[in-house]
């Protein structure tokens, strides 16, 4: 998908530092 | 060097009622047990002191103590309910409380809002909005020219602020999130559905082992 044609918060949404499931990990 | 011969306490300061926490978040008392296993291996990685430190919660996500990212930042702070500068056990489960799979949906589309309200202000701005794509454009090595971000921007901008006063109220995200459900799909955990069995390791017997 064109960057320009996504949604900004979709791409945000993306991010590493939402990602909590990292957390639970070992 | 002297020894400790008195008896570590079972619980940190600001632990809560695994019953009472249990009595208001998705999770069931064992569930919260379990989950308070998972809060003191985090709470004592670096200090420990029973709260998790930002440089804990950095070092959990990153893997590293030093690698601040605005996005974390936010998480941290938003689970910061006291805002002072530490996450309880308390706030820890209140907040992953939110990321479980039966957690309202309506509890997750106002999270993400305030996740996203960078500044607080009940709004989220264009500016915010553009800060946060550049972040994560840094964060993922991603080079973009600034009129393709100031388009992805202007779009989704002018695709969610529907009263076109140039910010995006709570009620306007809610309805744009109705539009598009996989904005929220990063605010829920599969892993949270049943803990105890997901994380067999995280359920330890403290209540017994003593």
């Amino acid at each position: 998908v064109a960057p320009v044609a996504m949604n900004a918060f979709e791409l945000i949404s993306t991010s590493q530092g939402l990602n909590l499931g990292t957390l639970f990990e070992k | 060097m002297g020894c400790f011969l008195s008896k570590r306490p079972k619980h940190t300061a600001g632990y809560e009622d695994p019953t009472l926490l249990a009595a208001e978040t998705p999770f069931n008392v064992s569930e919260v047990e379990a989950l308070y296993e998972l809060f003191k291996k985090l709470s004592s990685s670096i200090v420990d002191d029973g709260r998790i430190h930002k440089e804990e919660f950095q070092l959990a996500l990153f893997r590293n103590k030093n690698k601040r990212n605005l996005f974390a930042d936010r998480v941290f702070d938003t689970f910061d309910v006291k805002r002072n500068g530490v996450i309880e056990f308390g706030e820890f489960i209140r907040a992953l409380g939110i990321f479980h799979p039966n957690a309202p949906v309506e509890s997750k589309i106002e999270f993400a809002f305030r996740l996203y309200d960078l500044r607080q202000t009940g709004f989220i701005e264009r500016e915010e909005l553009k800060e946060m794509v550049l972040a994560l454009l840094h964060e993922s090595d991603l080079v973009l020219l600034e009129d393709v971000v100031e388009t992805i921007v202007d779009k989704t901008f002018s695709d969610a602020d529907t009263k076109g006063d140039g910010k995006i109220d709570v009620e306007e995200w809610k309805e744009f999130v109705s539009r598009n459900p996989s904005l929220i799909k990063n605010m829920t955990l599969p892993y949270l559905k049943d803990i105890t069995l997901a994380f067999p390791s995280f359920v330890v017997t403290s209540e017994v082992d003593d």
